[in-house]
């Protein structure tokens, strides 16, 4: 039923095809997950992809048409995207307006919403992992880290998200936190999009925390109870945060809006970020310009 | 829940899930005559008159019901190994549900529960995020590397690579909290503790039962309330569903004294109807309350047939 | 979902193995909040 016609890439544990479903003719990519390398049999980012992309079914999330053993390797079937965020905003010679960005941020927070109504943290949302379909839709991909949001008592893993989209309290070595992680990740998203160029590119973990401070300033026990109780603050250097004023020069293009919605995805306390559906909620996106058409977007 | 797989592909009726069990076993029957007919043709010259008998005798394919007797029997060790390994409650669940599962599509007679046992747990681990190495697993477990490795992809197929298990315990806890909201003042807080862990007890032992594939999981939560504590549970669904539910919205009037409210019977577009509620809860009760009973000797008996199925050399 | 089946109530609610919680410092400090875990629970039995 499935063609392999060209190799695009090659992960840790997966290689990815572009190929057809012979039946309709539709353009997919077949990720063969590589089964040897992993000692403990079946990967566990193979069993968390398959695991969370069989519950999901959104416009915003990339979708898994089928799965297939074959010569004992393990051949996710997905949707064909051709391109992501991180190509966009890197190549100089695509132009994008404010309408834009509104519209991908839209589409974005729909489908991370969707995976959080269903208790999924996504933990991997970065540019590069938000695919974009020919008719220009955006599509969370890559469930590799993904996991349920956790039972009270569950101890995770702070060693989540790739560094520069890192939360602060992952940053810090936090063990039981929630939905807020994606969120953050989403924000830095939202001001490489307005910048473009990375807003917060740590050099390593320990350079991360200090750039992310430097830019937002260092929280303190007043604004996040609690934090000076993780073992890492006491090396911290103390930074301000920005005044509005110096945001505002950061960012330039951005209506007063878009920087509270940013301000509320980049709350350095956990427990007061906002949620997705806050984010969804904001001004910004009633306000003129509306979000572009995703279809019209070159 | 309806977008879940365990909806999609895992939800059944009763007379579905026999049809299901029944051809499955037919299929693998045909498949063990065969091989049996094609095993005494081709040693026909070794087979004397009284092998043939005795063949005929012990190589006898299990029926469904047997079949079923027999993936219970199993069932049960699959759930008291995953609990001797000390695994949360939602990992031995899974574990136990992933096995139920694969003997909807395969027969025991295709693949020995003996051997698929360790490899689900460890699997269940695996989706669970109670992630175990393969080697602690098996020193945990004396089973080999390979015996656990083995079936993992088969087990993945089976399952239409299905993983996530909704429970019926986080819903628990969340009629624990809702009953104290509805029935605010009514129930007392310390007694509603103790219930909710013999019910816990309940759900567990449930999930041994078909009532996984039959109900949803909080109808089964509600079963098992009810087994507890029926008069709380009838009390708590009366008080929150039987009437059609209301939004109490103040009048339009801005005159003080017809401040009241005004009841606006507004019937949602998807009210529970109360009364299938308490039914679909009793019959998910009935099967809760008849368990599979599989003796030693029964579960003997069926392993020898399955064993000589598939070695009648050894007669 | 327009209607929720539920209305979360947390004043009412005794739990006490979520509230211990609440006192904890790494749970607090991590972003640990009552609703969320309520709202989930609650979800669950609604679904």
């Amino acid at each position: 039923e499935y063609t392999k016609e060209k190799k695009v890439g090659e992960g840790t544990y997966a290689v990815v095809y572009l190929g057809t479903k012979q039946s309709t003719g539709r353009k997919i990519a077949i990720k063969e997950i590589k089964t040897s390398e992993f000692k403990d049999g079946l990967d566990m980012s193979a069993i968390r992809e398959v695991k969370y992309l069989q519950e999901i079914n959104h416009i915003n999330v990339i979708e898994l048409v089928d799965i297939f053993m074959a010569y004992n390797n393990l051949n996710l079937v997905l949707e064909y995207l051709p391109t992501d965020l991180e190509v966009v905003i890197k190549d100089q010679n695509i132009l994008f307006t404010p309408a834009d960005i509104k519209s991908w941020m839209l589409m974005t927070l729909r489908g991370v919403y969707h995976c959080h109504r269903n208790f999924i943290l996504h933990r991997d949302l970065k540019p590069n992992n938000l695919l974009i379909s020919p008719d220009g839709q955006i599509k969370v991909a890559d469930f590799g880290l993904a996991r349920a949001i956790p039972a009270p008592y569950d101890v995770l893993t702070s060693n989540v998200v790739t560094r520069w989209y890192r939360a602060p309290e992952l940053l810090l070595g936090a063990k039981h936190y929630t939905s807020a992680v994606d969120v953050w990740s989403l924000g830095i998203i939202f001001a490489e999009l307005m910048l473009r160029i990375p807003y917060l590119p740590g050099q390593n973990d320990v350079d991360q925390i200090d750039v992310t401070f430097r830019a937002l300033g260092t929280p303190t026990d007043k604004d996040w109870p609690g934090v000076s109780k993780f073992s890492t603050y006491t090396q911290l250097q103390t930074y301000p945060p920005p005044s509005r004023d110096e945001l505002r020069k950061r960012f330039i293009a951005a209506s007063e809006n878009a920087l509270d919605l940013m301000s509320g995805m980049l709350t350095m306390n956990p427990q007061k970020r906002w949620t997705t559906i806050q984010c969804l909620q904001s001004e910004y996106f009633t306000e003129l310009p509306p979000p572009s058409d995703p279809s019209t977007i070159k | 829940f309806r977008s879940s797989s365990q909806y999609r592909l895992w939800s059944f009726t009763k007379e579905q899930l026999d049809t299901k069990r029944v051809d499955t076993n037919a299929h693998a029957v045909a498949a063990i005559e065969e091989k049996l007919t094609m095993f005494k043709k081709d040693y026909a010259s070794d087979i004397s008159e009284e092998d043939a008998k005795m063949i005929n005798e012990k190589a006898i394919p299990l029926t469904a019901e047997e079949e079923l007797k027999l993936v219970d029997f199993y069932a049960k060790k699959v759930q008291g190994i995953a609990q001797h390994l000390n695994l949360p409650t939602e990992v031995v669940s899974s574990a136990l549900i992933f096995f139920k599962r694969f003997y909807l599509e395969n027969s025991v007679m295709e693949i020995d529960p003996k051997t698929i046992v360790h490899t689900i747990i460890f699997l269940a681990c695996k989706s669970e995020n109670y992630f175990i190495s393969v080697d602690s697993f098996s020193k945990k477990t004396k089973a080999s590397r390979d015996t656990i490795l083995k079936y993992e992809f088969r087990i993945l197929e089976s399952l239409k690579f299905s993983l996530l298990c909704h429970h019926p315990f986080k819903p628990l806890h969340g009629f624990f909290l809702d009953i104290q909201n509805v029935l605010h003042g009514k129930v007392d807080v310390k007694y509603m503790g103790e219930i909710y862990t013999k019910t816990k007890k309940r759900i567990s032992d449930a999930l041994l039962t078909d009532v996984a594939f039959l109900f949803t999981p909080p109808q089964i939560t509600l079963a098992a309330l009810s087994l507890e504590d029926e008069q709380l549970t009838e009390k708590y669904l009366e008080t929150k569903f039987s009437n059609t539910d209301t939004i109490i919205e103040a009048s339009k009037d801005t005159n003080e004294k017809d401040k009241d409210s005004e009841v606006i019977k507004e019937d949602r577009p998807d009210k529970i109807n109360y009364i299938l509620l308490l039914s679909l809860i009793d019959q998910c009760k009935e099967v809760m309350s008849n368990p599979s009973q599989v003796s030693m000797e029964e579960a003997k008996s069926s392993a020898a047939k399955l064993y000589f199925c598939n070695h009648p050399m050894n007669i | 979902d327009p209607f929720k089946r539920y209305i979360m109530n947390e004043i009412v609610y005794e739990d006490p193995f979520i509230k211990d919680l609440t006192k904890k410092n790494e749970y607090i400090a991590s972003g640990f909040r009552t609703d969320f875990v309520y709202d989930r629970l609650l979800t669950e039995a609604f679904m």
